[in-house]
């Protein structure tokens, strides 16, 4: 993983941040990238899932979405809502071109994006945020054929 | 006697041999004592001997359920009195109580419980 | 995209986050 992060992350890729079909603004890819590349880690603050829980709950009352916060493990989630880099725009889709993977480098945990199929230049990078299953359902704007419908 | 528990504590903390002693440093959270209590009139009590610059505490009484990945007084199961202001926090809510302890003090928790079960 | 979220802090790295001693604190006197 590490020589792998390592040779990708110095290549990092050119992405663009553009209005989105998807939904309001996106990722898009600057240049064209292979499958199973590394295209971008999903930074942010690392915090205890009950400071986690807290503020999902402060941010909902003050009408952000708490779609930043990234479970990375068991004690560990990132909160990309108030810093972060541009990951934080990235789009889900029922069919992205892209998947996250939770990789350890020198005991530190990442959350990568890496390019599941070759992508070209301008298309937009999505990948599946596989959100929880919740009561409240907030609908997928993708428009995949085979669109899950919701995100949780 | 009365030991800080070791089966009944925020995973992140580290408790001393003597069991009468924990710390940890990832975030305030919460170990309980090896012993509750079920009815009637109980009093504990503890002399804080170390409490260094920038560290601080919230002792009392908490119930089986409360969250231990939070302080004592984060959610209706516990109640607490906080070293800092000697605030008394229950459900995140802090009210007047005392003047802050620290090193050197003893404190006592009374809890009144009723007689039946 | 920093004019569409104005007091974002843009990151290379992960950060840690140092919690507050009133990090749960709904009231405080």
């Amino acid at each position: 993983d590490l020589l792998k992060f390592n040779q990708l992350k110095f290549r990092k890729k050119q992405l663009k941040f553009a209005k989105s079909g998807i939904h309001d603004w996106g990722l898009f890819a600057q240049e064209p990238i292979a499958a199973d590349e590394m295209v971008i880690e999903y930074v942010g603050q690392m915090i205890r899932p009950i400071v986690a829980d807290v503020r999902e709950a402060q941010y909902e009352a003050t009408g952000i979405g708490s779609s930043y916060l990234f479970r990375i493990d068991f004690d560990t989630i990132i909160d990309a809502t108030k810093c972060g880099n541009l990951a934080r725009f990235i789009n889900h889709s029922c069919n992205p071109n892209c998947y996250a993977k939770i990789i350890t480098i020198e005991s530190q945990k990442k959350i990568v994006i890496y390019s599941k199929q070759p992508i070209g230049v301008d298309e937009e990078i999505t990948y599946d945020y596989k959100f929880p299953l919740e009561d409240e359902k907030i609908a997928c704007l993708c428009g995949a054929p085979q669109c899950r419908g919701f995100l949780n | 006697g009365v030991l800080l528990a070791l089966h009944d504590r925020a995973p992140q903390l580290r408790v001393a041999e003597d069991r009468l002693a924990a710390t940890g440093d990832r975030g305030y959270c919460m170990l309980r004592a090896t012993h509750g209590v079920q009815r009637g009139a109980w009093y504990w009590e503890a002399s804080v001997e170390e409490l260094p610059e920038g560290a601080a505490a919230r002792l009392g009484w908490g119930r089986r359920y409360a969250n231990l990945q939070a302080p004592l007084g984060y959610d209706k199961f516990g109640y607490s009195w906080r070293s800092r202001k000697g605030t008394r926090f229950h459900e995140s809510r802090g009210k007047h109580y005392s003047a802050g302890y620290g090193e050197g003090d003893t404190l006592g928790f009374l809890i009144v419980l009723p007689a039946a079960a | 995209w920093s004019a569409f979220a104005p007091d974002f802090k843009e990151l290379d790295e992960n950060v840690e986050y140092e919690e507050r001693e009133s990090e749960f604190d709904v009231e405080d006197e």
